[in-house]
């Protein structure tokens, strides 16, 4: 079934979101594979976050994403 | 900290502005630049000297988008600034995006605030977990020194303590599910629970699974730090705070002109310094003032304090002890809160129905 297209944008976003600060790995992955490493940054991002751990793109990991920040990731070595 | 601790290997670092924002005037960038290093020489052995030309070990610079350093900046909101970990070259660089709107206030972004949080990067402080620390990595503004206990730990397990000075940190962010846990406020707010300790705020949202802890002055910057009571009429659509004598009010999440107004105007007399807890009962159109031992009855329809108060809280409301911290009614139940239990209490039957622990409201 197509991802309408509200949901394929806030999956994009969530995408950037996670590749710039959880090293979600750019580029093509296997459908499957695609969806676990999402799923794992997205639980590693609601941990830090004090969010409910869910895996899932739900509004408040969303509204949290939109958040101002700084540009520094929140895990690993800025080198 | 980083997993491989990156720091400086001297305690003597050199920076310099590379460039200013036409958003404030360049004495004030130079004043929040000079205050940002400061907080963090004031709880460590590091000095900070100003280089007005060649390579110091953090440069300074304001740039829009891509500017060099494969980071991109994205415009106004959402990404504020960087900094890279202590090193050679680039390392302890820290680049502002210009697109934003800096400031000296609380509007905005506060340059002296992005910058102590950037400079705890440039320094070799990683993001902490803890809400209402400086290196929480996403930005809200609170007056007064920035540091918490956290970031103070994180920075002296690099470079140790400054051996002169004593600054008192930021109290740490109260913990939902402790058990000792007590509350200064709690109110409703169109169908939210608000509840206030400290510095901070939780809020619980039916559609949000996890209540959510925020600082009281990042969301309402006009209010004073800390609050005493507050309770929602729901009638005037009005949620109505106290800290001390004076009192404000909300509509929604907006402040309402014309406040604070000392808390005399409703008619208590000026021996009263501080309320301790209000809630409204919408049923009877009175609001109950908790003042120590005492209450009072509001009429919000006259407008006017009812006659034959103050009166002893232990005798009219039997089995929740002398006094309250906070208090919240919800379909003829008063739910009272003092230390770290929760009473609730029957309004009609008038006895207390049970004795829970406080964060219990908070799924804890």
């Amino acid at each position: 079934v197509p991802i309408p297209g509200a949901e394929t944008d806030k999956r994009l976003q969530a995408e950037k979101y996670l590749s710039r600060f959880y090293n979600l790995p750019a580029g093509l992955l296997g459908a499957r594979k695609s969806s676990d490493v999402l799923q794992t940054k997205l639980k590693e991002m609601q941990a830090f976050f004090n969010l409910k751990v869910t895996g899932k793109l739900d509004a408040e990991t969303f509204d949290t994403m939109k958040l101002p920040r700084c540009g520094v990731p929140d895990v690993g070595e800025y080198n | 900290v980083s997993p491989r601790k990156l720091k400086w290997p001297n305690n003597n670092l050199t920076f310099r502005i590379e460039n200013f924002t036409p958003d404030m005037k360049k004495a004030d960038v130079e004043r929040a630049i000079r205050q940002a290093f400061n907080v963090w020489a004031s709880v460590t052995p590091l000095t900070f000297k100003r280089l007005h030309s060649g390579i110091a070990d953090i440069m300074i610079s304001f740039a829009a988008r891509d500017h060099g350093d494969f980071n991109s900046f994205d415009g106004p909101n959402g990404l504020l600034a960087h900094a890279y970990a202590p090193g050679k070259g680039i390392g302890g660089d820290t680049h502002f995006d210009e697109d934003e709107n800096w400031t000296k206030e609380s509007n905005d972004y506060n340059l002296f605030l992005v910058a102590t949080h950037e400079f705890g990067h440039a320094l070799g402080l990683e993001h902490s977990r803890e809400a209402g620390s400086l290196m929480f990595p996403t930005y809200s503004y609170s007056p007064g020194f920035p540091l918490s206990e956290d970031d103070i730990d994180g920075i002296q397990e690099l470079y140790g303590p400054n051996p002169n000075r004593k600054v008192k940190p930021k109290p740490d962010a109260p913990k939902k599910c402790d058990p000792m846990l007590s509350f200064d406020a709690i109110t409703e707010l169109r169908g939210e629970t608000i509840l206030f300790k400290d510095r901070f705020y939780w809020r619980i949202h039916p559609q949000m699974p996890e209540p959510e802890l925020t600082l009281i002055r990042s969301t309402w910057p006009a209010l004073p730090k800390e609050v005493d009571a507050a309770y929602e009429n729901s009638d005037k659509d009005m949620v109505v705070i106290f800290s001390g004598i004076k009192m404000w009010a909300l509509s929604g999440y907006d402040m309402v002109e014309g406040y604070p107004k000392y808390i005399h105007k409703l008619g208590l007399p000026k021996k009263v310094r501080e309320i301790d807890a209000a809630v409204h009962i919408p049923e009877t159109g009175k609001t109950l003032l908790f003042t120590d031992e005492q209450y009072w009855s509001y009429d919000e329809r006259t407008s006017t304090m009812d006659v034959g108060f103050p009166r002893a809280i232990e005798l009219d409301f039997p089995g929740i002890g002398k006094e309250v911290d906070a208090a919240v009614y919800d379909s003829g139940t008063l739910y009272f809160f003092h230390d770290y239990m929760r009473f609730e209490y029957s309004y009609r039957s008038r006895k207390v129905i049970s004795i829970v622990r406080a964060n219990s409201i908070l799924n804890c």
